[in-house]
């Protein structure tokens, strides 16, 4: 408060209880949305097919950090007072061929325009590729500012030799991807022969492709840099 | 301060929660199931100004009191949040995209007088 003038904590008459109420969960609704950059409250279609997904993904990601640095502490390590974002980002089902398959994964724009990319992982479940070593190419695809044209980011090659799930760091993509304030990110896998994808076999909702980045607000000096 | 009882007048803490099932967000909000939007209010008394998080300590009370000069600056005694903490969701955004992040300084744990 300025100074001679009464604290509002302090001073103001109590409202009716109801009145009350009603005024806090509005306030409650609005700072909550205002903090996560939400206009307004998102509205989510089909939340219970992804359930299996988004525990078969946080189990993964357990087991990768236990795996990667024993008895570190989870979080995304940002500095105390910034705001740490974790996403999973799950695929949706582009264009595809017997050798091709597009996926795309869609970060929102308000996330995309407000905070910084630490670190970003794709996760891809091979299901039983058959005897022998399978080559796989995965491509990390951006659209030109005009949304015209593609140009590949990324290009790696993986030999698929088992079942189970791969990683690929796709930290840089991302990255450029939200310094450029845009939304969407497409894979691409190719397989070399022509013998079925191992990828996505019985379209199993617990094996769905993902990919897990930590985030964290800019900070304001960053915004003024700018 | 301490948390406020019924016939509290001076500077305490109410615990309010939210319950995202009544108000109709437990579809985009994962976890947790509400908020607990604490908040201060109450008097500032001049003997309780200066002394944030300590004013319920006796002593200092007391101290605050004998060194009080001017009736004046209680009136910019404000009852505000001594201690925060951050609020954890884990929501769907507008994508689809499942997110988890900490809100900082969303949760009050204490009040006191400024």
């Amino acid at each position: 408060t300025s100074k001679g003038v009464q604290c509002p904590a302090c001073g103001l008459p109590t409202p009716a209880p109801a009145e009350q109420r009603d005024a806090l969960m509005a306030l409650a609704k609005q700072s909550i949305l205002s903090k996560l950059n939400l206009p307004d409250r998102p509205n989510v279609t089909q939340p219970t097919t992804r359930l299996r997904a988004l525990l078969a993904a946080l189990r993964r990601m357990r087991v990768q950090r236990a795996t990667v640095a024993p008895g570190t502490p989870h979080g995304s390590g940002t500095p105390q007072g910034l705001q740490g974002y974790e996403i999973l980002s799950f695929a949706e089902p582009g264009s595809s061929t017997s050798r091709r398959v597009h996926l795309h994964f869609s970060f929102t724009q308000e996330l995309a325009g407000n905070t910084e990319i630490l670190q970003a992982t794709l996760y891809l479940f091979w299901a039983f590729p058959g005897p022998g070593t399978h080559r796989v190419t995965v491509r990390l695809l951006q659209p030109d500012p005009t949304g015209l044209n593609v140009t590949v980011a990324n290009e790696t090659r993986l030999e698929v030799q088992r079942a189970g799930w791969a990683t690929l760091d796709v930290g840089r993509a991302v990255q450029k991807l939200f310094s450029q304030r845009m939304q969407k990110l497409t894979v691409e896998l190719e397989v070399e022969e022509d013998h079925g994808f191992p990828l996505l076999a019985g379209h199993s909702d617990s094996h769905w492709p993902f990919v897990a980045a930590q985030a964290r607000a800019r900070t304001r000096r960053r915004v003024r840099r700018r | 301060s301490g948390d406020c009882s019924g016939d509290t007048r001076t500077c305490c803490r109410r615990e309010f929660f939210v319950d995202f099932k009544e108000i109709g967000w437990e579809d985009w909000i994962i976890q947790p199931e509400g908020y607990h939007m604490n908040y201060c209010t109450g008097l500032c008394p001049l003997h309780m100004a200066g002394s944030p998080g300590l004013a319920a300590s006796f002593h200092t009370a007391v101290l605050n009191l004998i060194k009080a000069g001017n009736a004046a600056a209680a009136l910019d005694s404000c009852c505000v949040p001594t201690q925060r903490r951050p609020l954890s969701l884990l929501y769907y955004d507008r994508d689809g995209n499942i997110v988890k992040t900490d809100i900082p300084d969303m949760i009050v744990d204490a009040c006191g007088c400024t």
